[in-house]
């Protein structure tokens, strides 16, 4: 038996609809910590890790552990079912293969349920090993939305460099090159807007941006993001999710010939 | 132009 409520259930569609055009099915796993999910893009390239942690569930019962397979798409087409403000309730028997989203109004006066029919998934899940980063970026989120959108339109790939100067994000493609510099700025009120780096070592890696704009889908999640770089190892993008945890994107770097 | 590498190369399989 499962049954988690979720009362703020525009986090939960926020989720779907950042994930949906990365992974197309994926399995959501549920324990006693909370709700997660680890899927990687049909290319394996990006890996998108995602956690809501029980606690931040208004009422969260799951009996066992248990693996849901559901296809993203029919998963947004149901949650865009649910109003921003509604209540959205999770649903599940042990070993059935539908799981049911009720939906309630604010004030109680419309309560809906959607069944989803679940689906077999034969997925792999990687180990991440924690990792020291040479260096860490917290920066508004909707800054390095506005970069990977206004350098996708010059080049295909960025160079995320970061030194003691700050973090310099350079493209280059067929009409020309643009370097974005973003320096530490913490001088601000508000700890949401500011720039923070830090770095223990210069690192330099070269991203897909077609992928980190997918990542950005995840903006409306939280106001800062965090990209965690080190030299030969996948960046992480991760968006907290305010009381509940996070949304994690691995990306695979590029590199020379 | 870069090659792009897999996560397979830095990520071991659970």
């Amino acid at each position: 038996m499962l049954e988690l409520r979720l009362v703020q259930g525009s986090l939960l569609k926020k989720v779907i609809e950042a994930i949906k055009d990365l992974v197309t099915d994926a399995n959501f796993d549920c324990s006693a910590t909370g709700l997660s999910l680890q899927a990687m893009d049909s290319s394996h390239v990006a890996l998108v890790a995602l956690l809501l942690r029980s606690e931040g569930f208004e009422h969260y019962r799951c009996d066992r552990n248990i693996s849901m397979g559901m296809n993203l798409n029919n998963m947004s087409k149901m949650l865009k079912c649910a109003g921003n403000d509604d209540i959205i309730t999770i649903k599940g028997d042990d070993g059935g293969d539908t799981i049911t989203f009720m939906f309630e109004s604010p004030n109680q006066d419309k309560i809906s349920d959607f069944e989803m029919k679940l689906m077999d998934i034969d997925s792999e899940h990687l180990g991440i090993p924690e990792a020291e980063y040479h260096a860490i970026v917290k920066m508004p989120s909707s800054e390095f939305s506005r970069i990977c959108k206004d350098l996708s339109s010059i080049g295909d790939t960025v160079v995320i460099s970061v030194t003691k100067e700050g973090v310099k994000f350079t493209t280059r493609g067929d009409i020309g090159t643009a370097n974005i510099v973003c320096r530490q700025n913490k001088t601000i009120d508000k700890p949401d807007e500011a720039t923070i780096i830090e770095m223990n070592e210069p690192v330099s890696l070269t991203f897909a941006l077609r992928y980190l704009n997918s990542f950005t889908k995840a903006t409306s999640l939280s106001e800062s993001v965090t990209i965690s770089l080190s030299s030969d190892l996948p960046v992480v993008i991760e968006y907290k999710i305010a009381d509940m945890g996070y949304i994690r994107f691995y990306l695979a770097p590029k590199i020379e010939d | 132009k870069p090659k792009q590498q897999i996560l397979s190369r830095f990520f071991a399989p659970k």
